[in-house]
C-alpha cells in the first residue's frame, strides 16, 4: 500500500508513433521511462513479442508513462505457475 | 519417456513418420525451469550440424557453459531479471543463475518433447524400457524462465521474444496464469506473435480440474493440451486386517514389510491438530504413529510430503487416501517411505475398518509395473475443463495427451519427490500433470511440421484435432476419472491425439493472422487493446460484421443464454473453411449430436475437392430451444470422403 512501492510493469508501445528524433526504439523507451522516473531502469525490450520492454515503477509513475505519447499501455506483470 | 510411444503408435507407425533429416531441422523451444545438460536424453549422437537457420545461444552461467550444448540441446537461455527484481538477487547456492535445471520439471518436459532415445531407463526398476522424446531427432533449446519463486512474465515475454528471434519451430510452455483477457496474458500476447511467425505453440491446460471453467492458456492460436492415463499402472495394494485387499498405487522401493501385518492407524485420530488428517509437518504424534502404517487424507500438502512427514514421526507406512476432489484418480509417487495412494471409495473402506476394529492391521504389497490397463486413456481427474470463461465461444482444450504417470528425464540436483530430505538421485522420475501432456504435443508437432514443412501452426493444430479420438476400440467413449463416465469435449476437447492419422487428415481448417485479428474486432477489443496483442495498428472495419463464430476453429462450442430468446428458440450459424491437404475427393458430411434441444444442419453436405490446397466453405445452423442452465449437449461433425474422416467436437451449452 506504500506509494512508493515499485513493481514491474510490462509497457507496451505504438513503435509507429516514435518520433524522428529517435533513430533507435530502446532509446525512445528509455527517454519515456526516465521521463517519469530518474531511478527506472528497462528490466528487458521486447522486440519480437511486443514492442515494449518491463520496468519497475511506482502505480503513480505507472499513471504517467501511461499517459505519454506512443504509449499503448502499462500493464502490471503477472505471476504464472508450472503444471 | 517409456510407454507413450507405443501408447500413441508412434512404433508401430514408424515407417510413416519424416526421414530423420527432415526431423532434425525442427527446433523445440522450452519455456521452464531450464535443463539438466548431463541427461542421457540430451546425448547427440547421429545428430548433424544444428539447423542454419539457428541464432540461439548457450548461456553462461552458474555451473554452466557453452560446453553444456551439443547438436542435440542447441540452446538455452535464462531470463531472471523480473524475477529478481520482485525477489532480489537469487541465491546461487540454492538455485543455479543459469540455465541449469535445479527443479527437474524443465528436463523433464524438454525430454519429454524431443529427447534422445535411451536405452534401460526407469524409476527403481519402474516404467523400465527406452525412454525416448516424442520427435527423437529435433533440436532442443531450453529457456529458464521459471525459478523457485515462481514464473514472472516479464522473464517469459522476454524468453519468447528471444525464442522467435532464435527461429524455434515449436513452443512448448507446461505453465499458466489463471485467466485473464488475452491482451493482459503474456503467454497469449508472446504466442500470438510466434503464430505469426509459424511457430506452433503448445501450452498445458492446468491441472484445476475437475472444475468447470477452470483452463488457462485458451487463446485460439494457442493448441491447449488436457491430459490422459497411459495402459500403465504401478500397483501397490493395501492387505487390511480383515482379509480385504484394495488397490492402489505407488513408486516406493525400498525396504518394505512382507508378509507381516503392523499396526494401522488413521491420522485424524493421531494429531490433536484439527487437519490432522491431511499429514502436515509436525501435526502427527510420534508415539501414536511409531511403527504402525499411517492412514492420510489427500490434499492442502504435498503428496510426498505427508509421506516425509510420516517417516518424520516414526511411521512405518502410510496409505494416502483420495478425497472427493480427486475421486478415483490414482498418482503414483516414488515416496521415502513405504506407501501407496488409494482412491476415495477405497479410503472410505478403508476408514470404515479403521474405525469399527479396536486393533486394526495392515501391509503394502508392491507389484511394480503392469501395462495393457482398461480402458485407457482415461482424463485424468486433474485436467482442467472448459468452458472456457475467456471465449465461451471457443472449445478448450483442443486435446488431450499422455500426462499421468510420465517417466522422462530428471534433474541430478534433487530427488525423484523434489523434496530437500530425499538425498536419492535418478536419471529419470515420473510424474502427472498437463506439464507432461503438453511436452508430448509439442514433440508430435515436431514431427508434424517436418512432415508437413509448410503448414501453418493452424493446420498442423487441425490435423491433431481433427484426428484425435474419443473412443475405446471397443467403441466405448473415452472416461473421465473424476465422474466415472464417459468424458465429454469440456473434458477432452477433440479427443485423444493419434499421431499418425494426424500425419494424414485429409482436410484441415486453416488460420492466419487476419483471422485472428478479425477474432479480435469480434471481441469487441479496442484499438489498444488489439496492438497489445498484435502489435500493430489495427482498426477493425466499421463495415464488416465480424463474429467469434466465424474463426476457423476445428471444433464448434456453441454457449447459449437461457433467456436469449422470447420465442423459446434460438439460431446461431457458424462458417468454417476446409482446406484439401490430400488427394481429390468429395467429402460428405455427418451430424451426431444426441439433444432433443438442438438441430444441427449443414450446407452444402457435401464439398468437392480437385486440387491440393484448394479451399471450401460451409455453414453450420444450430438452432436450439431453450432449456434450464448448466445443460449441455455434445456431439461432432464428421466429413469424409470414405478414407479420411475429419471431425470436428460440439458442445452446446446453456448458461
Amino acid at each position: 500500500s506504500s506509494p512508493e512501492k515499485k513493481r514491474t510493469y510490462i509497457v507496451h508501445m505504438a513503435k509507429s508513433q516514435m518520433p524522428a528524433s529517435f533513430d533507435d526504439h530502446t532509446r525512445w523507451y528509455d527517454s519515456s521511462l526516465k521521463s517519469v522516473s530518474d531511478s527506472a531502469e528497462l528490466l528487458y525490450t521486447y522486440t519480437n513479442a511486443i514492442h515494449g520492454f518491463s520496468t519497475r515503477l511506482t502505480p503513480e509513475e505507472a499513471e504517467l508513462l501511461g499517459n505519454l505519447p506512443g504509449i499503448v499501455s502499462v500493464l502490471p506483470e503477472l505471476k504464472y505457475e508450472l503444471h | 519417456t517409456t510407454r507413450t510411444p507405443e501408447f500413441l503408435g508412434l512404433e508401430k507407425s514408424a515407417d510413416l513418420f519424416p526421414e530423420s533429416d527432415s526431423v532434425s531441422e525442427v527446433i523445440v523451444g522450452v519455456l521452464d525451469t531450464g535443463v539438466w545438460p548431463e541427461s542421457k536424453s540430451f546425448d547427440h549422437t547421429g545428430l548433424g550440424p544444428v539447423p542454419s537457420n539457428w541464432r540461439g545461444e548457450c548461456e553462461f552461467g552458474t555451473n554452466f557453459s557453452s560446453s553444456n550444448c551439443n547438436r542435440k540441446l542447441i540452446g538455452a537461455r535464462y531470463f531472471s531479471r523480473g524475477y529478481e527484481a520482485v525477489l532480489g538477487p537469487i541465491d546461487e547456492s540454492t538455485e543455479s543463475k543459469s540455465p541449469r535445471d535445479d527443479d527437474g520439471h524443465g528436463t523433464h518436459t524438454a525430454s519429454t518433447a524431443a529427447g534422445s532415445a535411451v536405452s534401460g531407463a526407469s524409476l527403481f526398476g519402474y516404467a523400465s524400457g527406452k525412454a525416448r522424446g516424442m520427435a527423437t531427432r529435433a533440436r532442443v533449446a531450453v529457456y529458464k524462465v521459471c525459478w523457485i519463486g515462481g514464473c514472472f512474465s516479464s522473464d517469459i515475454l522476454a524468453a519468447i521474444d528471444k525464442a522467435i528471434g532464435d527461429n524455434v519451430n515449436v513452443l512448448s510452455m507446461s505453465l499458466g496464469g489463471g485467466t485473464s483477457d488475452y491482451y493482459r496474458d503474456s503467454v497469449a500476447i508472446g504466442a500470438f506473435a510466434a503464430a505469426e511467425k509459424g511457430i506452433l505453440v503448445s501450452c498445458s491446460a492446468g491441472n484445476a480440474g475437475p472444475s468447470p471453467y477452470s483452463l488457462s492458456n485458451v487463446a485460439p492460436w494457442i493448441t491447449t493440451v488436457g491430459a490422459g492415463t497411459l495402459d500403465r499402472d504401478f500397483p501397490a495394494y493395501v492387505s487390511l486386517g480383515n482379509g480385504l485387499n484394495i488397490s492402489g498405487v505407488s513408486l516406493y522401493r525400498g525396504d518394505a514389510f512382507p508378509n507381516k501385518m503392523l499396526p494401522f492407524v488413521y491420522a485424524g485420530n493421531a494429531s490433536n491438530a484439527t487437519n490432522g488428517n491431511l499429514c502436515m509437518i509436525d501435526t502427527l504424534i510420534p508415539e501414536k504413529v511409531s511403527g504402525k502404517i499411517v492412514l492420510c487424507d489427500r490434499g492442502v500438502s504435498a503428496r510426498v510430503q505427508k509421506g516425509a512427514v510420516v517417516k518424520a514421526a516414526g511411521g512405518a507406512g502410510m496409505v494416502l487416501a483420495n478425497t472427493a476432489a480427486n475421486g478415483e484418480e490414482l498418482v503414483a509417487d516414488a515416496h521415502l517411505l513405504p506407501a501407496t495412494a488409494v482412491g476415495q471409495k477405497s479410503g472410505d473402506v478403508i476408514k470404515s475398518y479403521l474405525f469399527s476394529d479396536p486393533n486394526p492391521t495392515a501391509t503394502i504389497l508392491f507389484e511394480g509395473t503392469k501395462v495393457g490397463i482398461e480402458p485407457s486413456p482415461v482424463v485424468a481427474a486433474f485436467s482442467s475443463r472448459g468452458p472456457n470463461s475467456i471465449t465461451p465461444e471457443i472449445l478448450k482444450p483442443d486435446v488431450i495427451a499422455p500426462g499421468v504417470n510420465i517417466i522422462a528425464g530428471w534433474s541430478g540436483s534433487l530427488g525423484p519427490t523434489g523434496l530437500s530430505t530425499d538425498m536419492r538421485r535418478v536419471g529419470f522420475n515420473i510424474i502427472s500433470g498437463t506439464s507432461m501432456s503438453c511436452p508430448h504435443v509439442s514433440g508430435l508437432a515436431a514431427l508434424l511440421k517436418a512432415a508437413h514443412p509448410q503448414w501453418s501452426p493452424a493446420a498442423l493444430r487441425s490435423a491433431l484435432m481433427t484426428t484425435a479420438y474419443t473412443q475405446y476400440k471397443n467403441g466405448q467413449s473415452i472416461q473421465d476419472v473424476a465422474s466415472g463416465r464417459p468424458s465429454t469435449p469440456f473434458d477432452h476437447g477433440a479427443g485423444h491425439v493419434d499421431p499418425a492419422a494426424a500425419l494424414n487428415p485429409g482436410l484441415v481448417y486453416d488460420l492466419d493472422v487476419a483471422d485472428y485479428l478479425g477474432f479480435l474486432c469480434a471481441l469487441n477489443y479496442t484499438s489498444a487493446q488489439i496492438n497489445m496483442v498484435a502489435r500493430r495498428n489495427f482498426t477493425c472495419d466499421p463495415a464488416k460484421k465480424y463474429s467469434l463464430t466465424d474463426l476457423n476453429y476445428p471444433s464448434f462450442s456453441v454457449p447459449l443464454q437461457t433467456a436469449q430468446s422470447d420465442s423459446g428458440s434460438t439460431v446461431l450459424k457458424y462458417s468454417r473453411t476446409l482446406t484439401n491437404v490430400g488427394s481429390p475427393g468429395t467429402y460428405k458430411v455427418s451430424v451426431n449430436l444426441k439433444s432433443e434441444a438442438v438441430k444441427v444442419s449443414v450446407e452444402p453436405k457435401s464439398l468437392s475437392f480437385s486440387e491440393l490446397n484448394e479451399k471450401k466453405s460451409y455453414t453450420v445452423t444450430f438452432t436450439a430451444n431453450l432449456m434450464p442452465s448448466n445443460t449441455v449437449s455434445f456431439g461432432h461433425i464428421e466429413w469424409s470422403e470414405g478414407t479420411h474422416v475429419v471431425r470436428s467436437p460440439i458442445a452446446i451449452s446453456w448458461t
